[in-house]
């Protein structure tokens, strides 16, 4: 399973539809404060369901959602995607449902009204769902694989049973 | 199950002195169990001793050593179960000069088995990218991503 | 006593805006007072629009966004109640080469009346210092000083 | 009033008696990680009583003291002086001790033991008569001086009541 592109429409300052393509190695993200680098990252936390509203760096939910600029008006919902391929095709069977072929596509979407909707490849799950098949995928992913800014020193300081969680995730 | 609790704390305590070593060119760092008797609910304690120095409380560690410390953690977890992505947003900003080599160095040889996505203002760690995406506003408060360099391709135009 | 509160907070107020708009080349930023009714007591809110975005809560800021806004609010202090001296450690670290360089000027302009203590691993900040002192732990744990550069000396030998 | 010099004698990693003068203008501060820069600054926010074991990063008032190398023993003592040189000679008077001359010394001793001390040129005093010693002679110097590192953001993050200390402080 290899990531390949994210996606995203309306989130945070990415006011109009934006797509990354993710190569093998190293990607490197660059450009000036307040441009919008950790708010791509913040859209990948979000899409994956490890951001809360306060480590997205807003006070509500809807925060992610682009607010508008003296020349545009706010979006009223906003969508991200993580694309992953799939090495090995082994069909993952959840709930009933099989989801095979080339391309896994985890998808989120956030409504000004609060409803909020995750997708699998275009069908709709929940996110204990989504952590199910990435599982399934070989994915491995875990939430301390992403260093927000600022935060790289969270284990130093944290307590030592919080310090706990991040084994249990890695056993 | 505690057996697996215990069995990667260990592994991944190896590796994290493993990684630390390298990185320090040195010293000695670990994790302790605060509870040996209780597997599924004891908290774990943090130690890190840079090379010719005492061990001492981790929070009287400077900026840059913090840095290196949690990283070397990291990357003895991926040592021990690989993560297909990592996203790391200005990580490097507390290192200095030499210290930023040694991480581009380690991110490199993880590179095989993660895929990096590295936010920096660090023209050394730029250079070690191997695709590069600039983000502009051109457009006051609204974002635009545009790719700057593939890979092969030399610094061309393309930086 | 309250009248004096209210007149440091509004002149300080108004440099904070002033220095704001210098470093980021426009926009709007202030501090308000969450009950105008009582001057003793009432907490301070802050706000600050970067050109050309919306105002948003100060939390959603980026990192350089938030230290050039709190510097700015350091030296709108400054200009209402001068300091001898200054203590900045590594504040650069989160500046683009951009702001490094707004950063710079701005306390070479305040080093009139202040005198700046700048920790930092930044090439360009080091180049704008006066003095230059370098610290080593030519044995490992103990800390040293050497001083590199003096005013008025170029960048001979002493660098 | 100006800033002279800082001499600190085993404060954290600072084993030897160390001086380093203060020019006009910006003195930069520069090394490798680790290297001591930090303590440094923390050296002047002890001597001026604005640090507390928290804010200089240790855990109880002794973790300033020199704690010993692998060939080195740790110290007994440490003690840390700021020198300003005075540019108008009116004499300070506090509480009938006449303080003249060209140069206003602040000291800082702690004992492995607890004891601290603090003298003016000298003489034992008490921390709160530094602090009206220095505004008398016009230093007029604030803890928001100090910027310890990574804590730049700390009044954007600090709750409303504690934002207007500092106005307090500047008032
Ligand atoms: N919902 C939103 N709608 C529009 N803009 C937003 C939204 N949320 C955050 N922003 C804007 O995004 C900007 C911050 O972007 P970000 O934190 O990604 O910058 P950055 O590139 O990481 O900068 P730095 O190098 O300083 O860390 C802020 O100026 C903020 O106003
Ligand atoms: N009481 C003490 N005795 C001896 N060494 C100490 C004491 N307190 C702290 N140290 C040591 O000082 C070092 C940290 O120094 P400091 O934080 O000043 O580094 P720095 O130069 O600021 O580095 P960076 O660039 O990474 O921020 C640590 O390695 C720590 O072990
Ligand atoms: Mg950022
Ligand atoms: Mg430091």
């Amino acid at each position: 399973l290899r990531l390949d592109r994210l996606e995203m429409t309306g989130f945070k300052s990415f006011a109009d539809k934006t797509s990354v393509r993710f190569e093998e190695g190293i990607s490197g993200i660059v450009g000036p404060n307040g441009c919008g680098k950790s708010n791509l990252a913040d859209a990948i936390a979000w899409v994956l369901g490890s951001g809360t509203a306060l480590s997205l760096r807003g006070e509500k939910m809807d925060d992610v959602i682009f607010s508008g600029t003296r020349t545009r008006r706010p979006s009223g919902v906003v969508e991200a995607t993580l694309a992953f391929s799939r090495t090995d095709n082994e069909p993952i069977v959840l709930k009933e449902t099989e989801f095979s072929g080339e391309v896994l596509e985890i998808s989120r979407k956030l409504y000004r009204s609060g409803e909020s909707v995750y997708t699998v490849n275009q069908r709709r799950c929940r996110l204990k769902d989504i952590h199910s098949v990435l599982e399934e995928a070989g994915l491995g992913f875990a939430s301390y694989a992403l260093i927000a800014q600022g935060k790289i020193g969270w284990f130093l300081r944290a307590k030592p049973v919080e310090r706990r969680s991040v084994i249990e995730e890695a056993a | 199950s505690s057996e697996k609790f215990r069995e990667a704390f260990e592994a991944i305590n190896l590796h994290f002195n493993e990684i630390f070593q390298k990185l320090f060119g040195g010293g000695e760092c670990g994790m302790r169990l605060l509870d040996e008797e209780d597997l599924l609910e004891s908290g774990v304690d943090i130690y890190a001793q840079p090379p010719g120095k005492k061990l001492q409380n981790v929070r009287l560690l400077s900026g840059g050593e913090e840095a290196l410390t949690v990283f070397a953690l990291l990357m003895g977890i991926f040592t021990y179960r690989p993560s297909r992505f990592c996203v790391l947003d200005e990580v490097d900003a507390p290192l200095d000069d030499a210290n930023v080599t040694r991480f581009t160095n380690l991110i490199q040889q993880m590179s095989e088995q993660t895929q990096f996505i590295v936010i920096t203002h660090n023209k050394h760690t730029m250079k070690t990218a191997n695709t590069l995406y600039g983000i502009t506003m051109e457009e006051a408060g609204v974002s635009q991503v545009v790719s700057v360099k593939f890979p092969g391709q030399e610094n061309g135009d393309g930086s």
